[in-house]
């Protein structure tokens, strides 16, 4: 038996619309720690890590581990139908191969109940190792999108580069060539409009804009993100869902021919 | 531009 209930639905809502088109279908897992998934684009070039802790949910009732294959289109269908303030709990039966979304608004006076059909998903599961990155980035998250966005226009690729400076988003393609440099900014009224840069070892990775527009539908879950950049590993682009976990998005790099 | 590596190049099956 499975019973989640999270008053504030909207999360789960902006959860779907952030991964729905990077990843198709996933497994959804749910145990004690919490609600979580795992899952590649079809590419296998992006990763996505969503945590949602059981602490977060007002009830939280998961009698043993399972995981539960979703098509992420038909469930952001499904929450679609939720309204912002509405609660959302989901439930599922032992050993059924559904799952109900029931949506209640805020004065309970309506109450919805959409059942899904559940999927069989073959995935695997990575280890995603302990990492030392050269450089951290914790930034106004529209900030980010803006970059992102902007440059895609220009060029298909971002080169990403910090030193002591700053940080450099460049990018090239026919019609020119575009860089974008943020310098560490504390001084800003509030916090989550600061821009900081921690442990400044200079790197420089390149990157799919294509990807790095995708992880920012995630922008509405949180006011900052963090990009954590290290030679030639994966970048994660992380989005703190507040007081619930996180939803990390990893990039490989493009490497020289 | 490049050449694009897969997150399998660096993360393995747990």
């Amino acid at each position: 038996m499975l019973e989640l209930r999270l008053v504030q639905g909207s999360l789960l809502k902006k959860v779907l619309e952030s991964i729905k088109d990077l990843v198709n279908d996933a497994n959804f897992d749910c145990s004690a720690t919490g609600f979580s998934l795992q899952a590649m684009d079809s590419s296998h070039v992006a990763l996505v890590a969503l945590l949602l802790r059981s602490e977060g949910f007002e009830h939280y009732r998961c009698d043993r581990n399972i995981s539960m294959g979703m098509n992420l289109g038909n469930m952001a269908k499904m929450l679609k139908c939720a309204g912002n303030d509405d609660i959302i709990t989901l439930k599922a039966d032992d050993g059924s191969d559904t799952v109900t979304f029931m949506f209640e608004s805020p004065t309970q006076d309506k109450i919805a109940d959409f059942e899904m059909r559940l999927m069989d998903i073959d995935s695997e599961h990575l280890g995603i190792p302990e990492a030392e990155y050269h450089a951290i980035l914790i930034m106004p998250s529209a900030e980010f999108a803006r970059i992102c966005k902007d440059l895609s226009s220009i060029g298909d690729t971002v080169v990403i580069s910090v030193t002591k400076e700053g940080v450099k988003f460049s990018t090239r393609g026919d019609i020119g060539t575009a860089n974008v440099v943020c310098r560490q900014n504390t001084t800003v009224d509030k916090p989550e409009e600061a821009t900081v840069i921690e442990m400044p070892e200079p790197v420089s990775l390149t990157f799919a804009l294509r990807y790095l527009n995708s992880f920012t539908k995630a922008t509405p879950l949180s006011n900052t993100v963090t990009i954590s950049l290290s030679s030639e590993i994966p970048v994660v682009v992380e989005y703190k869902i507040a007081e619930m976990g996180y939803i990390r998005f990893y990039l490989a790099p493009k490497i020289e021919e | 531009r490049g050449v694009q590596l897969s997150i399998t190049n660096f993360y393995r099956s747990s």
